[in-house]
């Protein structure tokens, strides 16, 4: 199944997908396709220029069984390390916040702390606990995240979800780097005589080479 | 960098979750390329709200699992595809199928070699349908062949078999990765290197000179 490049909310246009064959039946959205999901993108002021969304949030309305693979790289970005502390004791999550611009690799004790604050400030205004919360980064490697810039967005972020494709497209815009399209897609399928949907967004253009375990 | 969030509201165990995400990244984005170099931040994130209804999963032995598989196998693949199909400075997308190994790590294994490969995906570039090159890079994956038992083909054109070169028409092979990357299409490249029953694909792009340009002038 092949979609054409169609214009995506935001500044850049979507991606064409091209699914396998199978049993599935791709449809409209993407991360917030699924029942229980919420999504919400904006620009925050994170990237060094121009006026592309760079904050993206995703909650789940109840806690939901949560899984993550994370590079191999020894030298990891800080919300890896967090992530993947996270996920050795906890089952479930409710959120995922996502910033492009700063890859918050390589910076260190300052780094992880920037991000434990972004951790904490958005569990606060989602009223879950931090462990609920898990952080994705993108951007320059080497560079902080502009932590000022990313708390002051957040409660305009928190208030902007939604579970339409609208906001599943804002999302998955502002992840992006030097991506020239976004990556967004859902199908709807069975498992057990039951209507079921996955959905997903991601980013990437260039550094990609992933061994994730 | 490649990051991902995945969402399904089907109901499944955390840990049986856990191990259907890993084999779906092994399928998908662990198999894409686009320059070699693995990032720092590289993630994906899985969440299940089981607010579907439907019936619990708890072993991966069952019919239930598979259809969920199958779904999140599509998914992520479709979106690993559009990352290589959008790496940076590519005029098209290169897919890898390889054939003929006994497990499909092996497959994957020498699919992913060719994608990755600096001078195969400059040929690609530069329009020249170069089976050495492809040859070559499927002989240092790391995985044991017979020389005698590789195939390849790129697109209709069929390159080499029983791993002898053959007779082919270069204009039209060359004229084939033109008009794909013309229209930032799919170049296929297809390898058989043996008689077993496995299958393994990887997903790469050509290497042009933008992206040096990209990467030398990257700042955010």
């Amino acid at each position: 199944v092949a979609t054409t490049v169609e214009e995506a909310s935001g500044n850049i246009p979507a991606a064409p997908i091209s699914l396998p064959q199978g049993s599935w039946k791709q449809i409209a959205g993407g991360v917030t396709a699924a029942k229980g999901f919420k999504a919400a993108g904006m620009y925050a002021g994170l990237r060094a220029a121009g006026k592309k969304p760079d904050l993206a949030l995703v909650t789940c309305d109840v806690e939901a069984v949560a899984a993550g693979v994370f590079t191999t790289n020894v030298v990891a970005a800080a919300p890896v390390v967090y992530c993947k502390k996270v996920l050795e004791t906890s089952k479930t999550a409710r959120a995922v916040l996502i910033n492009a611009g700063q890859a918050n690799a390589a910076t260190g004790d300052a780094g992880y702390q920037d991000m434990l604050d972004c951790v904490g400030s958005i569990a606060t205004l989602l009223k879950v606990k931090p462990e609920e919360v898990l952080i994705e980064s993108t951007g320059v490697i080497g560079q902080r995240i502009k932590k000022e810039e990313l708390l002051h967005a957040l409660p305009t972020l928190v208030n902007s979800r939604s579970d339409s494709v609208e906001e599943a497209d804002s999302a998955a815009v502002a992840i992006t780097t030097t991506d020239l399209v976004s990556k967004s897609v859902a199908v709807e399928s069975q498992v057990g005589g039951i209507k079921i949907r996955v959905g997903g967004m991601a980013k990437g253009s260039g550094m990609i080479h992933p061994n994730m375990a | 960098t490649m990051l991902g969030v995945i969402t399904t509201d089907a109901l499944v165990e955390s840990d049986i979750w856990r191990k259907m995400v890993k084999v779906a990244v092994n399928r998908s984005f662990n198999q894409i390329t686009v320059d070699g170099d693995t990032s720092t931040n590289d993630t994906v994130i899985a969440l299940a709200s089981g607010l579907s209804g439907s019936p619990s999963i708890s072993s991966l032995n069952c019919k239930e699992a598979a259809q969920l598989q199958a779904c999140l196998d599509a998914v992520m693949q479709g979106l690993a595809k559009s990352i290589a199909w959008d790496g940076e400075g590519a005029t098209c997308l290169i897919e890898v199928t390889v054939k003929g190994t006994e497990t499909e790590a092996e497959a994957a294994k020498i699919a992913r070699s060719v994608a990755s490969s600096s001078l195969v995906k400059a040929a690609v570039y530069g329009r020249d349908p170069n089976w050495g090159r492809i040859a070559a890079a499927a002989g240092y994956a790391g995985v044991s062949f017979q020389m005698d038992k590789l195939k390849i083909s790129l697109g209709e054109f069929s390159l080499m078999e029983s791993g002898q070169p053959l007779p082919f028409d270069r204009d039209g092979a060359s004229n084939y990765l033109k008009k794909t990357g013309e229209v930032h299409g799919t170049v296929t490249i297809d390898i058989s290197v043996g008689d077993g029953a496995a299958i393994g694909k990887a997903w790469g792009c050509d290497l042009s000179y933008d992206y040096v340009k990209i990467n030398a002038e990257y700042t955010s």
